[in-house]
């Protein structure tokens, strides 16, 4: 297991490093898997139950703690790292509920395009709940949900054009 | 081995018979607020078994079944069920002999709820597992709710290691 | 003291309820102060330890507790509640950071127009961070926040084109 | 009583002096994600006296200082300072005196903050003090922090009592 938890770190690593460039257009980010202190005081030294951090530095800043991060910047770094799991151990499926909600249009399409590869390259089938025009507009198909019928949710397959009109009616 | 239909009737909102097709690729799902986007992500976070009632922001496990409107009346049943597709037999050992079955919650007011795998009775232990050898599964990090985004970044390092543990 | 804050509740529960039906366009909404349960088991009555519960439902649907309403209807509430305080006892100054995130154009128009009332009905100075265009439009002044050099914010004032332009670039 | 005017020099991303004015009805601070919109909201919540770390984001109190680029090097010294213009002298008795004053907060690494108003060195409770007068503060819920406004709903009953006692 110590094995296994090892060998899929270098492999998260390795993706995460390169998703976080491609999601932040630069920058420099990587995991590093660091020993806890225990209770008793004592650090102890097993991987698997040592903490993962995530150091991460957008393009033209220096390396900060996470928390500094802004809303978007750190919904970003999320997706990096949740893409690099998927490429190490693709699931069958992903949902996302409107993950997209902290970021500007510049975030949106980048994040849209690396969708838009990992859908194609690892067959995963990913659900995406969004309020974003733009994030609409790439997805392959729109399900709309409305409650015509208060309190009622109805399920119904729109096409762009309908789902604009939807998103503006309440 | 792919997930490929969600049918839902009486979860939440959803109080007609209502399927969802999954398919390969990008599939949106959009509409104004309060009209039932999350209680469908939620239909398939708890057809995976999930037991913690605050993921599904209930009080209880029971405020997942149709509370009723002020025109229509409560229900006391709710069931989710899940078509996975299985043609080269990749599934786990237990459910490989078929080639597609479904994955079927059911909840009866005050009764719990009851489980099955290709039509046979199983326990929630054996839905879970289910999902979690396949890298799914309702603790999963690929299944993201609503405001959860920047939880991954804002959790413990210690907490943080189970994430990598699914690529494991 | 008990008598100021009981004064406050019957104030704040009454625009309250007219703020919430303004900004879902219907449905009811109430507040209660309920004694809580203290330590040792005796329920304590004095309004100064009690509890502010909120009541909600939007149009059509039925009193539900507040965790089962969606993300855009807990903000809408939420604004409801804070803007009912802010009636009560106008502040000199009110600051929201993305409050529109989770909306839908629907409701960001209804938060917007509430916005413009409260701000010429009580003299109150908002200052609202937001990505979304429809709120822009709606504000008499804008301000742009850029990184012309990389980790360095700079202070722009912009008019609405510019704005829109800014929003696309990052 | 009115805010009219902040200044920020060394604060956050806001290395160079910048003055925001703060004009009756509504203002809008729009940017790409990371530029500095919420630095700006917390410098003004810095100068009503915050001590809690975590509500600016930090991990200790310096962290507000200008860090650096890989440009620039890091300052020591951070200054915000809020422009209060008292015409109708509506302000708490012992800043009545003057028609407009300046609230100013001064932090120097490892060497903490000091605090001034209308000239004056004061506490970090008379700062305090006197926003809490005026219906405003670090703790008022009338300054509502990114992704926080879902925050007020989800608080425990006996927290979201302590919204009323603003309004008392
Ligand atoms: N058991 C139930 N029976 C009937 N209705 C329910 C039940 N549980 C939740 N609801 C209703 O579902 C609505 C919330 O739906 P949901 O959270 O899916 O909205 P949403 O489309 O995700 O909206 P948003 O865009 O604001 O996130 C609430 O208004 C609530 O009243
Ligand atoms: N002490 C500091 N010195 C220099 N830069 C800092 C300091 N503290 C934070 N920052 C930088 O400020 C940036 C965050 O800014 P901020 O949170 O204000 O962005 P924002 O405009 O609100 O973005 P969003 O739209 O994503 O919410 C981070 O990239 C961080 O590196
Ligand atoms: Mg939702
Ligand atoms: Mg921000």
């Amino acid at each position: 297991a110590r094995e296994r938890l090892r060998e899929a770190f270098t492999k998260v690593d390795g993706h995460f490093q390169d998703l976080f460039q491609r999601l932040f257009g630069g920058g420099r980010a990587h995991l590093t898997l660091s020993p806890v202190m225990g209770a008793d005081g004592q650090v102890n030294d097993d991987p698997l139950e040592a903490g993962l951090d995530v150091m991460a530095s957008p393009p033209g800043k220096k390396l900060q703690s996470l928390t500094l991060l802004s809303g978007g910047e750190q919904a970003m770094t999320a997706l990096a790292l949740l893409f690099a799991v998927f490429l190490t151990n693709p699931a069958p499926i992903c949902v996302m509920d409107e993950v997209d909600a902290p970021l500007d249009d510049a975030n949106v399409d980048r994040f849209c395009k690396l969708l838009d590869e990992i859908g194609r390259s690892s067959g995963v089938r990913f659900i995406v709940v969004t309020h974003h025009r733009l994030t609409m507009s790439k997805m392959d198909r729109l399900f709309g949900v409305t409650m015509a019928e208060r309190g009622i949710s109805t399920l119904v397959s729109v096409d762009l054009r309908s789902a604009e009109r939807l998103r503006a009616t309440a | 081995m792919q997930f490929v239909k969600l049918r839902l009737s009486g979860f939440k909102s959803f109080v007609e018979p209502t399927e969802f097709a999954i398919e390969p690729g990008l599939t949106g799902i959009v509409g104004p607020n309060g009209c039932g986007k999350s209680n469908l992500v939620e239909a398939l976070r708890w057809v995976m078994g999930e037991n913690r009632v605050k993921a599904l922001r209930g009080g209880e496990m029971d405020d997942v079944i149709f509370a009723g409107t002020s025109s229509r009346p409560a229900r006391n049943v709710a069931e989710v069920s899940l078509l996975v597709e299985n043609p080269l037999h990749k599934a786990p050992a237990a459910y490989n002999d078929m080639a597609d079955f479904d994955i079927v919650r059911r909840i009866e007011r005050e009764k719990g709820s009851a489980y099955r795998i290709g039509g046979r009775e199983v326990r929630a232990r054996d839905v879970q597992l289910f999902f979690q050898d396949v890298g799914s599964g309702a603790h999963s990090p690929s299944l993201v709710s609503q405001g959860r985004i920047g939880a991954i970044i804002q959790a413990k390092p210690t907490e943080r290691r189970q994430i990598l543990e699914e690529a494991a």
